[in-house]
């Protein structure tokens, strides 16, 4: 079999000033991912877990991307952080959600499948968990983007004007040249 | 959000999803990311999925599951999986939303209801990328 590694950087209504960072990122975590797929001088070849948590790792460190530095805030100008990790073998994974100020979520979801006998860890315990896990927890908000804040900014004024927030958008769209309020 | 799907030499197949949720979020809100069958999904029988867009119509539709299920129960590609799940996902929640895909002979699914979605593969030493529809690019590794 070909090793292969796909990412994707999260869909919107991604504003044009938006896309050379995010293209830059991901091919930035491509490179960082499939050294774990194709044996290098003296590095043996790892896995697939091993090439989908670093390429994640990557895109979470890059504030053009929702996800570690420069996530999305809550409505009380909080980044709330969660994800998953699976592998194919045996089914096993591990997902984590409601962590705050720590910069790899995913590795924390793989922590939690690889050290308990648990899949999914939520809120203060995840927390609590993650840190008992070596984890570092940041400086409080050290993962705020100033786009994050004009995003919210601009999602309090569309609320405040009437407007439909049902698709709240999941990308940061704060220099949205539009004022539209593009679906998801 | 950002995501990866990875298959290795012995064809175990794994998938990582990670994301910030949606601006304006409600404290406490959990969305599609961390749900095994919405936002991520890895089976070597059946492929690997991570999925993007708003989380609650993913969640609800399970759109990492329904392209497993296409691949599995209508032996469809990965790409025509990927590609009808997201069509029915946002035909019948109005939401929007995409993903990436794996299947167990290493083809590739991509495709999103979205507007646009950053997506990029290794393969044989090039990388082929892209945001918009209909438009890809490459360059080596």
């Amino acid at each position: 079999m070909e090793p292969i590694l796909i990412v994707h950087g999260g869909a919107g209504n991604i504003t044009d000033a938006r896309c050379p960072g995010k293209l830059n990122g991901m091919k930035q975590a491509l490179r960082a991912g499939i050294k774990h797929l194709i044996p290098t001088e003296g590095l043996s070849a790892g896995s697939a877990l091993d090439a989908v948590e670093a390429a994640v790792c990557i895109m979470e460190c890059d504030e053009n991307f929702n996800a570690g530095y420069g996530a999305c805030l809550n409505l009380e100008e909080k980044v709330e952080l969660e994800a998953s990790i699976m592998e194919g073998g045996e089914l096993k994974a591990g997902c984590v959600t409601l962590l705050h100020d720590i910069m790899h979520p995913i590795s924390v979801a793989r922590c939690v499948m690889q050290n308990t006998k648990h899949t999914f860890l939520g809120g203060v315990a995840a927390q609590k968990f993650a840190l008992e896990h070596g984890f570092e927890q940041l400086p409080e908000d050290s993962l705020i983007t100033e786009d994050a804040r004009l995003a919210l900014k601009e999602f309090k004024e569309c609320q405040a004007k009437g407007l439909d927030t049902t698709f709240a958008r999941t990308e940061l769209d704060a220099n949205q040249k539009s004022n539209e309020q593009g679906p998801s | 959000t950002v995501g990866a799907v990875a298959i290795d030499r012995n064809g175990n197949i794994a998938a990582a999803t990670s994301t910030g949720g949606i601006t304006g979020k409600v404290s406490g809100r959990i969305g599609d990311t961390p749900l095994l069958g919405c936002g991520t999904y890895a089976d070597n029988l059946l492929g690997g999925v991570s999925t993007t867009g708003h989380g609650e119509t993913i969640m609800r539709f399970n759109l990492a599951q329904k392209i497993m299920g296409k691949i599995r129960y209508e032996k469809k590609t990965a790409q025509v999986a990927t590609e009808e799940a997201c069509k029915e996902m946002t035909g019948r929640l109005i939401g929007t939303g995409g993903a990436i895909t794996i299947d167990p002979q290493g083809q590739l699914g991509i495709y999103w209801t979205s507007q646009r979605m950053g997506w990029a593969y290794v393969k044989s030493g090039e990388i082929f990328y892209g945001i918009d529809h209909g438009k890809q690019l490459k360059e080596p590794l």
